[in-house]
């Protein structure tokens, strides 16, 4: 089973647009995937139209209030585990719980759980609690990033707290960053890719994902791009990510 | 004094840009402007080059181990308080050593302080203490918001805070609502902008800001729109934006 973190604080980047459609893509080859929304905001629960009312969410889960299992929302080809408001509650919760070893709350929840090829978590836009649970849970990034001037800085961030782990005796790979928001036809992008690739070579992806409108508008239909535009270069980004991502595997 | 709270707990909806170019913009017409950057992952202080290594910030003004004039930056034509990580962890403490009362921390801080016609807060990408704290200092909102789907629910929420913050006492406006990052050539912009204002009438402003690749290049200059790009359509929508925030006041 392999497990992905999808992790940038800066906001607006493209992780649930990634953890999302990175997530249809790999079910599309036959694989079975759980897509974890860690994020109070519950971007992806929101956009993949899964109600959470009068149901156990992610929260519940990390607190032990309610197995993996009871919390799941079954699509047809892809499982969720959703996320509510009351998960901002939760973290502080937690914090004041076990304020020594809270990184592990996530890896402890769902230790044991089985039935899935892939586990892919998305992160809110932050280096807090929820982020470093997320991050020790799988200990593998995916890091994606607007190319524009103000990503290259909170790369580094995120690298420096990838060093800080590691040296916390957590072991931890930056599975890939991944330019996302790519606007071919502006210089700038072109720049900001050529120096991440100058300074950071493979572990960018040889993926970008492109500007492409219909990956915003999947949401308002509740659907991951596979689905809603199947030909689209938005399907056929992801597609190619999912094939890097299981190369790499 | 006119202050004003930038707001919108979504990642990369165009805060730090608009606090940016709105406060460049209303100087552009005498006024002086204070920006206070108010998010740990310091944008504002990045895209105007700002550094703060050895000096005071918005943390230790915050806490009152500095006077507000100790961490000001001056540029030629806007001042800045400016943040940095630590503020992160200024947060945390401020919660411990004020719990009942820490939404009015920046309110104290800056009391009293005078010389500036106008002080625009740019807060970090959640509704957390910080985003708190700035909403209470200004009670007046300008909610960026990115043209797409996503923004709709994300509105919601403020909403909701803002109710209950009156609810608590303290007086809040929505200054305005502002659509960003809009994308002329597509009809997810229009119907999304379509809706906000049937729904909210004259709570969403006149000016949209265009998407325009400039408002992106220049923080690598370490400049505004107005001094980057004073020609551009980045700089006549800032400066409608001031025109029209100017006429609210
Ligand atoms: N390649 C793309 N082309 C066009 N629009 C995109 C693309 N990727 C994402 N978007 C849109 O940009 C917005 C931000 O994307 P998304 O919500 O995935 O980012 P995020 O990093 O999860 O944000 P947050 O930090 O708030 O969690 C959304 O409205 C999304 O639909
Ligand atoms: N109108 C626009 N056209 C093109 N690019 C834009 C526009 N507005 C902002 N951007 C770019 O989009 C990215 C996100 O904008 P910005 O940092 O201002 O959002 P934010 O809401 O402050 O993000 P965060 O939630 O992380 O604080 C930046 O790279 C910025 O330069
Ligand atoms: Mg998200
Ligand atoms: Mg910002």
């Amino acid at each position: 089973m392999r497990k992905i973190t999808v992790i940038n604080q800066k906001g607006g980047t493209g992780k649930t647009t990634t953890t999302v459609n990175l997530g249809a893509a790999l079910s599309e080859t036959g694989r079975e995937v759980l897509l974890v929304d860690l994020d109070p905001q519950a971007g992806l629960t929101e956009s993949l139209g899964v109600e959470t009312t009068g149901r156990a969410t992610v929260a519940e889960v990390l607190t032990r209030e309610a197995e993996p299992r009871d919390a799941f929302h079954a699509l047809p080809h892809l499982t969720i585990l959703p996320s509510s408001p009351v998960l901002a509650e939760t973290e502080k919760r937690i914090l004041r719980e076990r304020p020594s070893d809270y990184p592990l709350a996530l890896k402890d929840a769902l230790a044991g759980m089985r039935g899935f090829d892939f586990v892919i978590v998305d992160c809110p836009p932050s280096l807090g609690a929820l982020s470093l649970m997320g991050m020790v849970y799988s200990g593998s990034l995916l890091i994606p990033l607007q190319t524009q001037y103000m990503a290259l800085n909170g790369l580094e961030k995120i690298l420096g707290m990838v060093k800080t782990i590691r040296e916390a005796g957590f072991p931890m790979e930056i599975l890939g960053i991944l330019p996302c928001m790519y606007d071919v036809r502006t210089s700038l992008s072109r720049q900001v890719e050529e120096h991440l690739r100058e300074t950071l070579r493979d572990k960018v992806f040889r993926t970008v994902i492109r500007q492409s409108v219909s990956l915003a508008e999947a949401p308002a239909r509740s659907k991951d791009i596979l689905s809603y535009q199947p030909g689209g270069r938005g399907a056929e980004d992801y597609r190619a990510l999912a094939q890097e991502v299981l190369r790499h595997g």
